[in-house]
């Protein structure tokens, strides 16, 4: 078929014939759910009072909110075996990613790959992972505050007072420390990160997430320098994790979502440490 | 004492905002890594005496408490792009696995090998379903990646006690026996 699914009894996801993920089965429900790499341009300004600031290690400002798509064709090659099936896809030179899913599982792993961000444009970019679905969330989302309590936002909008966003990106922008979620009356898409990153949902239905940045001007806030990183003189390399969790929205029977949730998100962030010793001179019986 | 106040002091100066949020000079950012790698080679001595002396206690009636074996306990900082030097380097090693959450946990495990037929057996010697997958090119070619893993071992450990451990072996097969393993699946591109 077109379509190349991986997955289990518990989730199946399916990628188009562009390679890109295009629709999440779990939990008696299959939904379209896409993903994809951007990135904004940031914004270079003379710095010279707010209105004129740049983006940089203190902030988040895109040249007018402009945003480019990686790629339109995604590379893929698909590995599948009884313990884990696997997507690799590469969306261009510096953007690649592999979504897997553990045979045990109930959510998916997408363990991200970008850099060195190319910069011969002299123009700085922000990239992030996004996950658009046809969840009808009416630009309500929640992001958690230090991996506990998750607050609800709302776009273009602030409980405490009347805002007025003047950057219509980076004023819904939240700090993201290790998930955020949203959903209708039928289904809730819930993705956990694997350290603090900026994110926000500008549609319905759709979920974004910084994972990287590369900047070239400096934003006047005191570092003194652009954000702007190398590693052997190229550009830094950037590797992580999201976890993405679709169900039904419905507290089902007690066990609801956000309990597995809460407990994949504490043993994924608390992993076991791993201790390796040679035992070249040791057979297995010996060991044992 | 020394080492743990060690990674104490440099945990302390990991507090400041800096450290928290990236708003340093990246000369900043790579002293506070170097800070990071030493203090946790410094704990690298505690937790192996601690483990070996562990291992050690877990065999019934030991009179001399001296670990008649001592192994290397070592930590592999470069698991995060996909390279560790003794599952490499090694046809037979053991990993043993921390777990620090206050409830059992199984974990899907994936160690850097360089071929593809292994055996895994755990401490009761039950031998483990196990499988080899690529690794992805663009990982393989991040420069000064200087590994010669070509897979992934995977495989599920499970039942790792709360604030305890479990210990695994490893050992690459040869001849007929690695031709019984799976080679990973043909890729559908």
């Amino acid at each position: 078929s077109s379509v190349t699914v991986i997955g289990n009894s518990h989730i199946k996801l399916g990628f188009d014939t562009n390679g890109f993920l295009s629709e999440v089965k779990a939990d008696g429900l299959t939904r379209l759910v896409s993903q994809e790499f951007l990135f904004y341009e940031g914004a270079v300004g003379n710095n010279a009072e707010f209105l004129n600031r740049s983006s940089g290690a203190y902030i988040f400002r895109p040249n007018e909110n402009k945003i480019h798509f990686s790629t339109d064709q995604v590379e893929i090659e698909v590995y599948k075996g009884d313990l884990v099936q696997e997507v690799h896809q590469k969306f261009n030179d510096w953007i690649s990613q592999v979504v897997r899913i553990y045979n045990k599982d109930s959510f998916a792993e997408f363990e991200w790959l970008v850099g060195p961000i190319p910069i011969e444009d002299g123009i700085g970019k922000e990239v992030i992972t996004r996950f658009n679905s046809d969840i009808e969330s009416n630009g309500i989302f929640h992001t958690d505050s230090n991996g506990r309590e998750m607050i609800e936002r709302k776009l273009n909008h602030r409980d405490t007072w009347s805002v007025k966003i003047n950057e219509e990106v980076a004023g819904n922008y939240y700090p993201i420390t290790t998930k955020i979620d949203l959903e209708d009356e039928t289904a809730r898409l819930a993705i956990l990160t694997d350290r603090a990153q900026g994110g926000s949902s500008l549609k319905d239905g759709s979920l974004e997430l910084m994972v990287h940045r590369r900047l070239l001007k400096d934003d006047a806030f005191g570092v003194g320098e652009a954000l702007n990183e190398t590693e052997f003189g190229e550009g830094l390399i950037a590797r992580g994790k999201h976890h993405l969790f679709f169900g039904k929205s419905t507290d089902r029977e007690g066990v609801s979502l956000k309990g597995i949730e809460r407990l994949v998100q504490l043993e994924k962030l608390l992993p076991t440490w791993k201790f390796f010793s040679n035992m070249e001179d040791y057979t297995a019986e010996e060991w044992q | 004492d020394p080492h743990l106040t060690f990674m104490r002091e440099t945990l302390g100066i990991m507090q400041h905002h800096d450290a928290i949020t990236g708003t340093e000079k990246e000369k900043v950012a790579l002293d506070y890594a170097k800070r990071m790698s030493v203090a946790f080679r410094a704990c690298g001595a505690t937790t192996r005496n601690v483990l070996n002396q562990l291992s050690v206690q877990s065999k019934d009636n030991v009179k001399d408490k001296t670990a008649k074996y001592v192994f290397d306990f070592k930590t592999c900082a470069l698991l995060n792009i996909t390279s560790c030097p003794v599952s490499e380097e090694n046809e037979r090693f053991a990993l043993t696995l921390y777990n620090p959450l206050a409830h059992t946990v199984s974990e899907y495990i994936r160690i850097p090998v360089p071929g593809v037929s292994y055996n895994i057996i755990d401490n009761k010697g039950v031998t483990l379903e196990s499988q080899a997958v690529p690794i992805p090119q663009p990982v393989i070619d991040i420069k000064h990646r200087n590994s010669t893993a070509k897979y992934e071992l995977v495989f599920l450990a499970t039942n790792i006690p709360p604030l305890g451990y479990r210990t695994y072996y490893v050992e690459k097969l040869e001849g007929t026996e690695a031709n019984k393993k799976i080679n990973p699946l043909p890729k559908a591109t």
